[in-house]
């Protein structure tokens, strides 16, 4: 996170705000509801309290305006630029105005959700900057979230109450705040590993890493940055070089991805495989290049899917150590590079060849993805 | 060679966007032979904040990044 820096934050924990005018893309109550929400976000975790007032001057004025609007600061019309907010001071400091051009909405993924956009602005009215971490609300990238099921982020909290402090009234025990996992934490799980049109991707809870070769860093985002309609804590994923196209699967269910954009009929039932419905989920899955196999791991044992007959293999499902030797724990995530097989296993990815089923090496999710 | 249309309005949007968010000035005058000119030091540094790699140069994986929707937040100066 980051601060203005100065010591810029209010100096009461008492504030007003006052909504000036409203956007016609929501009703008035729908509008006041995303404000409100999107104010007790900060006021959940710090001393703030917040009052609205109907008339006079607030600390924080909120207005819907596009173009030149009176501050010196142009909107851009629709897409790019979707609100500004000053920092606390008084005058225009703590305001919030959010572009009129933008199709703001209540909590559809089409448009932007207006508590969102609202809830990041309003950090800054209280003194937060734009933080780096891509999965904090503080990011100067917008995406999509659900009000009613909202956590701030761990990076967020931090910032915040390195100006005001926590709360220090008891608040009801619920669901705390999601952190960005550190390609350094060694101890880390990934969820998935997959390629894409010659990248690596590394999925982690509601994040992905992006990584080419040509690259010496890889690129952390939120996988709804990528794909929209994408599920966040997948259980596995695989590249089929037959169909130039992404496949996530989370419980029983798939979903197909062709560059950017989700194929027709999909998420479909994990059975379109073949796989049979008593698997509930895939633990991981492995695309194998040469023979265009797909393997999917499930418990102890691996079923082979032949991705150009559209057929699961006859005299599966095997047990997974049958073909790779010593792998009698759980496969978490599974992958295929240069000719070598790499199956993740907790922190641990184990290099096999595929053909022998002999193990090479023990080595770390970072011989992939680097710290 | 003249830069195709495409590439120039790629120039001119990535120049706005280091000026509207990376406080990028006008360049005006003869630069330095073999400095690093201001715009790239405003794209290396807004590609060090996104964790992107660090080329200077105008890349599909940056341009990509400007072109996403996000908040413009206006200098703190005009607040205080």
């Amino acid at each position: 996170f980051s601060t203005f820096g100065n010591n810029l934050k209010w100096q009461t924990n008492t504030l007003t705000y006052r909504i000036e005018n409203y956007t016609p893309d929501m009703s008035q109550a729908e509008v006041d509801y995303s404000i409100e929400k999107a104010l007790q976000v900060w006021a959940k975790v710090t001393p703030l309290k917040f009052t609205r007032i109907y008339s006079g001057i607030a600390d924080i004025m909120i207005s819907f305006g596009s173009r030149d609007h009176g501050d010196f600061y142009p909107f851009d019309g629709p897409d790019g630029t979707l609100a500004h907010a000053f920092a606390p001071s008084s005058g225009i400091g703590g305001d919030a105005h959010f572009d009129e051009d933008e199709k703001f909405t209540f909590r559809s993924n089409t448009g932007y959700v207006l508590f969102m956009v609202a809830a990041h602005e309003f950090g800054h009215s209280l003194g937060l900057s734009h933080s780096d971490d891509p999965g904090a609300l503080m990011y100067p990238h917008y995406s999509y979230g659900n009000p009613d099921t909202f956590i701030l982020p761990r990076d967020d909290v931090k910032g915040i109450q390195s100006l005001y402090g926590g709360n220090e009234e008891p608040i009801a025990p619920g669901p705390t705040a999601p952190t960005t996992p550190d390609a350094c934490d060694s101890t880390m799980v990934l969820d998935a590993v997959a390629t894409l049109r010659g990248e690596m991707l590394f999925f982690k809870d509601r994040f992905l890493w992006r990584h080419s070769q040509q690259s010496s860093t890889p690129q952390q985002t939120l996988i709804a940055n990528i794909w929209s309609s994408a599920p966040d804590n997948i259980d596995a994923a695989f590249e089929s070089l037959e169909s130039d196209q992404v496949f996530l699967f989370k419980g029983s269910r798939v979903w197909a991805f062709s560059g950017y954009d989700l194929q027709a009929n999909y998420p479909k039932s994990i059975t379109s495989f073949g796989l049979p419905r008593t698997v509930k989920k895939v633990d991981a899955a492995l695309y194998e290049p040469q023979s265009r196999k797909i393997f999917f791991f499930v418990g102890k044992n691996y079923y082979s899917y032949d991705d150009v007959r559209k057929t699961m293999d006859k005299g599966f499902p095997k047990r997974v150590d049958e073909t790779f030797s010593g792998m009698t724990s759980q496969v978490t995530a599974a992958l295929q590079h240069r000719g070598f097989t790499y199956l993740y296993s907790g922190p641990y990815m184990h290099e096999y060849s595929l053909r022998s089923g002999r193990l090479y090496r023990v080595l770390r999710n970072n011989y992939f993805l680097p710290c | 060679m003249p830069l195709s249309q495409d590439n120039m309005e790629e120039e001119q949007f990535a120049e706005s966007y280091l000026k509207k968010f990376y406080n990028l000035t006008e360049e005006t005058g003869p630069l330095l032979r073999g400095g690093v000119s201001p715009k790239t030091k405003k794209l290396m540094e807004m590609q060090k904040f996104f964790q992107l790699q660090i080329t200077g140069t105008l890349d599909a994986d940056t341009l990509d990044l400007m072109k996403r929707p996000r908040c413009g937040v206006p200098d703190v100066d005009i607040a205080q």
